[in-house]
């Protein structure tokens, strides 16, 4: 799957997963 | 909100009574970062309204390699201004729960 999980020393949990395309700004 | 090029939004619905809130933030516009984000991907997080600052979160972030520390204060901001409107709305919509 394209979903990633960090999780920080002080116990957070970050996902990272794929930002929909429509929801990037043009460059 | 002044436009920070870092987007922060709610992960799920927010009904008011939960004091920790799933948010989704991600880079809209890499140009007004200093340093260079890790990736353009969105980052989920749980942020709890009552016990944390956006300054916790964003450090934390940055430890955890997704931004530079230069850029420590405009994620900060960014999910600050967002957490605000969140507060804002809940007055609005549910002020006896709050």
């Amino acid at each position: 799957s394209s979903f990633t999980q960090v999780v920080h020393s002080a116990g957070r949990r970050f996902i990272v997963s794929p930002v929909p395309e429509s929801r990037l700004r043009e460059q | 909100a002044e436009d920070t090029g870092v987007r922060v939004e709610l992960a799920e619905e927010d009904h008011g009574r939960k004091s920790s809130i799933a948010l989704r933030l991600w880079v809209e516009d890499p140009k007004k970062l200093k340093g260079k984000p890790k990736d353009n991907g969105a980052i989920e997080f749980t942020f709890d309204l009552e016990k944390e600052t956006p300054d916790d979160v964003a450090q934390e972030m940055v430890d955890s390699g997704f931004f530079h520390e230069s850029d420590v204060k405009i994620v900060a901001k960014s999910i600050r201004d967002r957490v605000a409107l969140i507060q804002w709305r809940r007055e609005r919509i549910w002020p006896m729960i709050q």
